[in-house]
């Protein structure tokens, strides 16, 4: 899923 | 993971850890802003909320949970621990100015419209501007311990580090958040006049003062 990805930064 | 995200979170964890340690061992919270410790309370708390609704990597989880516990530290300590070492005269910066536009700017430019996702957008374009408060009590006081510029290097390059993360990461991966992006070069370039005198003075073994 795209906007999970999207937020795997700190 | 590239290098450059990896030292850039780093080097926010040393910036977080400096700042603890500082206050810890002098027992005193001179020269720091409570407001811009406030706000990076704030920020952890808003991003940081996904915790709760996604699991990315224990390493992702476990320095998210490190950040929220020393924000939240930072503040006990300079609000109550030693709250009578607290400069509050001088930490004047009305954050307000800071937390509405920001709010709204959230709600109206966002990847979704949803309240975990805005929530996540506020944290980023707060984030950008929190340390703020701490510049302005600076540039009042007019000086800082050589300490709390070893602090704030450590914090502007953490998201300096993470500009080339991205750049890195829209190379090699085609990914790219224009959100982050786009707040993560003001958070950079606030840092800038401070990059400079750091350089100009810390690195030559004088204490930061600023000309009257």
């Amino acid at each position: 899923w795209r906007r999970r990805s999207l937020h795997d930064e700190l | 993971m590239n290098i450059f995200r990896l030292t850039g979170d780093l080097s926010h964890l040393a910036a977080i850890i400096i700042l603890l340690l500082k206050i810890w061992k002098s027992r005193s919270c001179a020269g720091i802003s409570g407001k811009s410790q406030i706000l990076f309370a704030i920020v952890f708390t808003a991003r940081y909320l996904d915790l709760l609704t996604s699991f990315i990597s224990v390493y992702n989880t476990s320095m998210k949970v490190i950040y929220i516990g020393c924000a939240y530290a930072t503040v006990y300590l300079i609000y109550a621990k030693f709250r009578a070492t607290y400069d509050g005269n001088h930490d004047s910066f009305r954050v307000e100015f800071l937390v509405v536009p920001v709010g709204g700017l959230a709600v109206l430019i966002n990847h979704t419209f949803s309240p975990l996702e805005i929530l996540w957008t506020f944290s980023i374009y707060l984030e950008s501007v929190a340390i703020l408060p701490q510049l302005f009590m600076i540039s009042k006081t007019g000086e800082a311990e050589t300490i709390t510029t070893h602090y704030l290097f450590c914090l502007g390059m953490y998201r300096t580090l993470y500009l080339f993360n991205w750049v890195w990461r829209f190379y090699f991966e085609g990914f790219f958040d224009m959100i982050a992006i786009v707040a993560g070069l003001v958070q950079t370039v606030l840092y800038c006049d401070f990059f400079y005198l750091y350089v100009t003075k810390v690195l030559k073994g004088k204490k930061l003062s600023l000309p009257a």
